[in-house]
């Protein structure tokens, strides 16, 4: 069992390296064990160092740069072991459209082996998806649902 | 394996027949504000087992079912059904497709159904067993919550490598 | 002191009711004192009903609704009792563009009074104000201030 | 009576001397994810008196002076000053202007001026008294937090209500 543990945890931490490269375009980030000698008591601690920036405490961190670092994270884990199906409810809301663009792109990857469903607002977001629908209520305080075409993005 | 289409009535705002299609990939939903997107998300939570009214956002699971607006009446009943590809033959049951649904009626009586026959929620939690699908943390981000993968304390981020493991 | 609050209460109940329709183009909404007996001890409860729907407990709003309606609130307490300045931080997140239009109406009204300062990604934000800055970090971890010119909003 | 320009120095990611200079109406503040719009939001509570260094992001004073980056070293001082219009005479003072400075040195001492003239943090807060300007509640909304609003228990509202009265 702990053997496992360490196991997978090795792995998401070169995962969350890398995801925290290609979304950030460049930088540093690490995961480490509290307690290496009680891997399965032991908490996590996660270091994050935007580029050109010295590595401080996670709490310094913009807004948008500690939701960027937590997808950077949650793609690892992804990665590692993709779920059949993944549910994401606008968690690009704090994001710019640059960061938004980078984050697509790894999504769009990881949609080889896991089916997204994305909510949203944004209008990056939405030019980068496989199908999209729309939620109205023509009908007040009654939900329907409509497939939009994605030939014309500027519906 | 993967989701062919969610179909529910009466859970929600969505008062009418609704179904969402999905293809592999990535797939987008958007609306204005109150729209009822967020409320698909539930829909997906619930069906798969989701036992916590408040991780629905409500305090009764009765408010799960539409209350009605102020020009119709509220539903007796609420049901989702999440049907998925069995092409592949992952999960063991002879069809083409495996079809969960979950039902509440105001009494606040829940039930389970696997291809139209009635089933107890162990069942549908077996038949998951090692596929990955489940409601729990990582398949899931609630909306306004990415942040508390990292706000938790390091004792508390465990859950998630755990998981995995 | 009890007289004082009562009144001011009434106020900003009668300004939340015109804000809160003015944001949802409809609706109805409410302030309620818990305890009406002891007005300085009474907690306050917040009645939200977006426009054709049912009054149901404000945790079943939307993420967007729910910020609709704490805007609603602000708005109201800064039309009774005005502050020189106000500054906002990113709060049209979670709002769609239409509900972006009517707040954007609401704080030019309230800015004949108030100094407001918006921080913000949305695009509609910025095409409803009066100067635009722009931060940025030529130098990767050291921030600029540049002075937009908005005669291009498109730039 | 409003703010002209505020000017800030060795503050956060502000090493250069930075001035933003405001006029009435609407100013907004557009920028990349952490470019620094919400450090300026921190300059201008902090010179306004905030003590909590968590209401500013950090956990030591020292964390407010910028603390240097791969190619530049850090700073030893950090200063914000906020200059207000006083053409009205809302402030007590025979200037036109009225300027508020705060310094902090590593060593976590605060120095206040008014008008390049050295004083307390009190006499600040004297002058602000009944002008509404401060740093509390509704003048400021941080990033993420304007559901704070509703969220509160009933009891934990009234707080806002009670400034007003
Ligand atoms: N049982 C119910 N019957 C009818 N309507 C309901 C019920 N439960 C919730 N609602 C309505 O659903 C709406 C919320 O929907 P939801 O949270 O899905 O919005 P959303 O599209 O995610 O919006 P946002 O973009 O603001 O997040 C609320 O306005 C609420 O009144
Ligand atoms: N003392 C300091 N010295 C240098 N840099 C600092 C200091 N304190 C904070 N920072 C940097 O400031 C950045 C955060 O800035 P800020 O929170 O203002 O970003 P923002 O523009 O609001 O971004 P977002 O759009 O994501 O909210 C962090 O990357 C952090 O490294
Ligand atoms: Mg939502
Ligand atoms: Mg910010």
């Amino acid at each position: 069992m702990a053997k496992r543990f360490v196991e997978s945890f090795a792995q998401i931490r070169r995962a969350f390296l890398r995801m925290f490269h290609e979304l950030f375009g460049g930088g540093e980030a690490d995961l480490r064990l509290t307690d290496p000698d009680e891997p399965l008591e032991s908490g996590i601690e996660i270091m994050a160092q935007p580029p050109g920036k010295n590595l401080q405490n996670i709490d310094l961190l913009s807004g948008g740069e500690k939701a960027l670092t937590a997808i950077a994270l949650l793609c690892a884990i992804l990665e590692v072991k993709p779920t059949p199906f993944c549910l994401l409810d606008e968690i690009d809301a704090s994001l710019d459209d640059v960061n938004i663009r980078r984050l697509m792109r790894v999504i769009s990857r990881l949609s080889k082996d896991t089916q997204f469903i994305l909510i949203t607002h944004s209008k990056e977001t939405m030019l980068a998806v496989d199908t999209l629908y729309g939620v109205t209520m023509p009908e007040q305080g009654v939900s329907q649902l409509i497939s939009i075409e994605l030939t014309d993005p500027e519906s | 394996m993967h989701i062919k289409r969610l179909e529910l009535r009466g859970f929600k705002s969505f008062a009418d027949k609704t179904e969402l299609h999905l293809a592999d990939g990535i797939t987008a939903v958007v609306g204005p504000n109150g729209s009822g997107k967020s409320n698909l998300a539930d829909a997906i939570k619930w069906v798969l087992g989701e036992q916590s009214v408040k991780a629905l956002r409500g305090s009764r699971m009765e408010e799960l079912i539409f209350a009605g607006t102020k020009t119709r009446r509220g539903l007796g009943l609420a049901e989702v059904s999440l049907v998925f590809d069995n092409e592949s033959g992952r999960f063991p049951l002879a069809y083409n497709e495996v079809a969960v649904t979950r039902r509440l009626f105001k009494s606040g009586e829940s039930e389970y159904y696997l291809n139209q026959s009635k089933c107890r929620l162990r069942d549908i939690q077996d038949l998951f067993l090692d596929t990955g699908i489940g409601k729990d943390a990582y398949s899931f981000i609630g909306q306004g919550r990415i942040d508390e993968l990292l706000s938790a304390r390091p004792e508390e981020r465990r859950a998630i490598f755990e998981e995995v493991a």
